[in-house]
């Protein structure tokens, strides 16, 4: 037995979850839920992993990704390293339905979102400041870097290669706080 | 980072995502959540998912394609999402990640993958049964 229609997202987000619900109900789409729902936590910065205002990156800024499809046409709207527009969805979703491409990228797809209407606005807030200030003083750690000196392990850069050698299995500084 | 699913009562699916990524990821590094396959997929004749979590490891295996693949094909919703889950696990046994599934009768699941900082998987799930969202878990 199972009831339509439904909505499941990932994570306790209960906000996002009843926004994506309230358009079903209302006899929306399941596009516009999706969207709507994913909006909702991008303006809610959801649990810090979306929205502007979180995971800043080593430079300290924080970029955004989304991706939005649908099922009956395979057609696909995607955003990746977007920088400076908080509606991430709303870019995707205007990906799909104003190109005939499925992804766009970084500052053109920045570009592409203001000429689409999108507001353009810095995603730093003081809680991302604090991150990455903190990240700083903390010698840059944790790091994703690997077979560079200054040792990526105990050090900030700027990086340059090293020889690629044998090393142990290091633990990925990902968790409940810092997800894809 | 959300993953969302959606399905109506005409059978029509939709799929999305939308994150920040990881914390002091190297500029210009982008995880799975825009990769179609990968963050989520939909295919309004089989079933729709979304996956969270490690990017740069869960994108290697396109592992929400997988479970939509393994829904057609016959698989449960849970038997899906664990399936996907199974496959990372094989080359990275501690990797950290979780994956939603529905299939086209609206029947659903989750499934995730033990580690230091996840042993229990929360998502939402909201349907005419209930008319209002719900939390639920799955034991990784």
């Amino acid at each position: 037995h199972a009831s339509l229609p439904v909505v499941v997202n990932t994570w306790p987000f209960k906000s996002a979850a009843a926004a994506a619900w309230g358009v079903l109900r209302s006899g929306g789409s399941v596009l516009d839920a999706v969207e709507k729902g994913c909006a909702q936590c991008e303006i809610e910065q959801c649990d810090g992993s979306v929205g502007f205002g979180g995971s800043p990156d080593e430079s300290g800024e924080t970029t955004l990704d989304a991706m939005i499809m649908n099922g009956n046409t395979m057609q696909v709207g995607a955003v990746a390293d977007l920088r400076r527009i908080k509606n991430a969805i709303g870019v995707a979703r205007a990906v799909m339905e104003h190109t005939d491409h499925t992804l766009l990228v970084g500052e053109a797809a920045s570009v592409f979102a203001e000429n689409m209407g999108f507001v353009a606005e810095d995603l730093t807030t003081n809680r991302s400041l604090n991150i990455f200030s903190q990240w700083l003083k903390g010698n840059c750690q944790p790091n994703y870097r690997k077979n560079v000196t200054p040792d990526p392990s105990k050090s900030c850069g700027p990086y340059r290669p090293e020889a690629i050698q044998a090393q142990n299995k290091r633990e990925r500084p990902v968790n409940i706080h810092s997800h894809d | 980072t959300i993953g969302m699913i959606a399905l109506d009562k005409k059978g029509n699916m939709a799929a999305g995502t939308s994150t920040n990524g990881l914390t002091h990821k190297i500029p210009g590094r982008v995880g799975d959540s825009p990769i179609i396959g990968a963050g989520a997929y939909a295919d309004s004749s089989a079933g729709a998912a979304a996956a969270t979590g490690d990017g740069d490891l869960m994108m290697r295996f396109l592992p929400s394609y997988l479970a939509v693949e393994l829904m057609r094909a016959g698989a449960d919703p849970s038997a899906a999402c664990k399936s996907a889950i199974s496959r990372i696990k094989r080359f990275y046994p501690d990797f950290f990640g979780a994956i939603v599934c529905a299939n086209t009768t609206g029947h659903y699941g989750a499934a995730c993958n033990k580690a230091p900082s996840l042993t229990q998987f929360h998502y939402m799930v909201s349907n005419s049964e209930s008319d209002t969202p719900v939390m639920k878990s799955a034991d990784c």
